[in-house]
């Protein structure tokens, strides 16, 4: 369980 | 996506269409900063790179979209728009660009998550966005004569910072691997920044008088 690539927030 | 991402979001696009609508209808920009704008087009610009590569969601694609097109379209306005750049007040607006973006570029190169191309210029959007609203700032509290959509504007952008907060802090504790130390303290140090604007902001609301920056 690794964290998703890229960013989410703006 | 929690409510004060949602909200932050909102206060962010109203901020912006609040300065669009300003300038678009009064056609002055009077007390606004050019150098602040041109920053916020340079953030928006490295940040969203991804853009092309990196589906997150219909939503950020939209936003992303809605951020960059008004931030440039408002730079061109000041600059090229042939009534509304006479308003535009060069001499007031002195902040130098390079003593913001000089040091923000050299922490992003030493100070970040990943060593790649895109992640040291997100970095850098983070560093830039954090201090980018200073020349605005300055320029108010020159003119001291600030108009009611100016000051909103800056009130909008200072709550969407804040909102950012609260999303973090929920975010930090609903989710696992929610950990961005440098979004968090970019973030913070920027939201800290409208403090004092806050302050006279509603000292000028609660008594209804106009907003007036000390000099």
């Amino acid at each position: 369980d690794s964290e998703p690539e890229g960013h989410d927030e703006l | 996506m929690n409510i004060f991402r949602l909200a932050g979001d909102m206060t962010h696009l109203a901020s912006v269409l609040v300065l669009l609508l300003k300038i678009h209808t009064i056609k002055s920009c009077a007390g606004v900063s050019l150098k602040t704008q041109e920053l916020y087009a340079l953030v928006f610009a490295t940040r969203y790179l991804d853009i092309f590569f990196n589906f997150v969601s219909f939503y950020n694609t939209i936003m992303k979209l809605i951020f960059l097109g008004s931030s440039f379209s408002i730079v061109w306005y000041i600059r090229r728009h042939r009534i509304v750049r006479r308003s535009y007040d060069k001499d007031q607006d002195t902040f130098r660009h390079l003593f913001l973006l000089l040091p923000c570029l050299l922490l992003a190169l030493v100070i970040n998550e990943r060593f790649t191309f895109k992640e040291v210029l997100w970095t850098f959007s983070l560093y830039l966005e954090a201090v980018a609203i200073l020349p605005q700032l300055v320029l108010l509290q020159r003119t001291r004569n600030i108009d009611n959509l100016t000051g909103q504007y800056v009130f909008l952008l200072g709550a969407y910072r804040a909102l950012y907060i609260l999303n973090w802090i929920y975010r930090y504790f609903t989710e696992e691997h929610y950990v961005h130390w440098i979004t968090w303290i970019a973030g913070t140090i920027q939201t800290l920044l409208y403090g004092d604007f806050f302050y006279y902001y509603f000292q000028s609301w609660k008594n209804n008088v106009r907003l007036e920056l000390p000099a």
